[in-house]
């Protein structure tokens, strides 16, 4: 996630 | 979470609702591919392994549990269902998804950020997603029969994608160190396969008339 907020989309 | 990315994730959650409605309301899933409803099942698996062990929002979460759940739902009823699956149109969605699975693995493997099972996954089923839809076009331009809700989830999935390029940008512009190239590039090519879709897709619609492809 602190890796540029990839993660937080689908 | 901006407007763009929520109207996308609606749109897909969407496409995916107007497939089971089609196939629970008709009892038929004439015109769906099922190799496309099994890559993305495969998406899917690969991309949210993170439910096991990250926790981003009960939003993200319910969002993912619910693509899984719904993919799976709808390979169920292509397959076993007595009654559905006499409509699904065997002879014609013959796409050999192998050649989009194993370049898209050899891809993941090649270029991703970071060379661990659970990303090397996560980058597969970004590139996997990408081109996900091409059984489902190469299907529908055979059986040259498309009903409404086959076209509209077809548009709801390219919308989806697109709004999400819209998201990206207003992303890259208001958060620092967003950036994320194999999704943005994957994403570009996933939205591009719909152009030639989306311009029939708008004359049938704009002239009332049911859509069809050219040959």
């Amino acid at each position: 996630l602190s890796k540029s907020g990839r993660k937080d989309e689908l | 979470m901006n407007l763009f990315r929520l109207t996308g994730d609606m749109m897909h959650l969407f496409s995916i609702l107007v497939i089971l409605l089609k196939i629970r309301a008709t009892k038929s899933c004439r015109g769906i591919s099922l190799k496309t409803q099994e890559l993305y099942a495969l998406v899917f698996v690969c991309r949210y392994l993170d439910l096991l062990y990250s926790f981003v929002s009960v939003y993200n979460s319910v969002m993912k549990v619910t693509f899984l759940a719904t993919a799976f739902s709808i390979i169920r009823y292509m397959r076993y269902d007595k009654v559905v699956r006499q409509t699904y149109d065997r002879e014609q969605d013959t796409f050999r998804y192998g050649f989009l699975v194993a370049p898209c693995f050899v891809l993941a493997l090649l270029i991703n950020h970071k060379f661990t099972l659970t990303e090397v996954l996560w980058t597969f089923s970004i590139y996997l997603e990408a081109v996900a839809i091409l059984p489902q076009l190469v299907l529908m331009q055979r059986t040259q029969n498309i009903d409404n809700l086959t076209a509209h989830y077809v548009a709801l999935l390219g919308g989806y994608r697109a709004l999400y390029i819209v998201n990206w940008v207003y992303r890259y512009f208001t958060e620092r160190h967003y950036k994320q190239w194999i999704v943005w590039i994957s994403g570009l090519i996933q939205t591009a396969i719909y152009a030639d879709f989306f311009y029939f897709y708008t004359i049938a619609w704009k002239s009332n008339k049911r859509l069809q492809l050219p040959a």
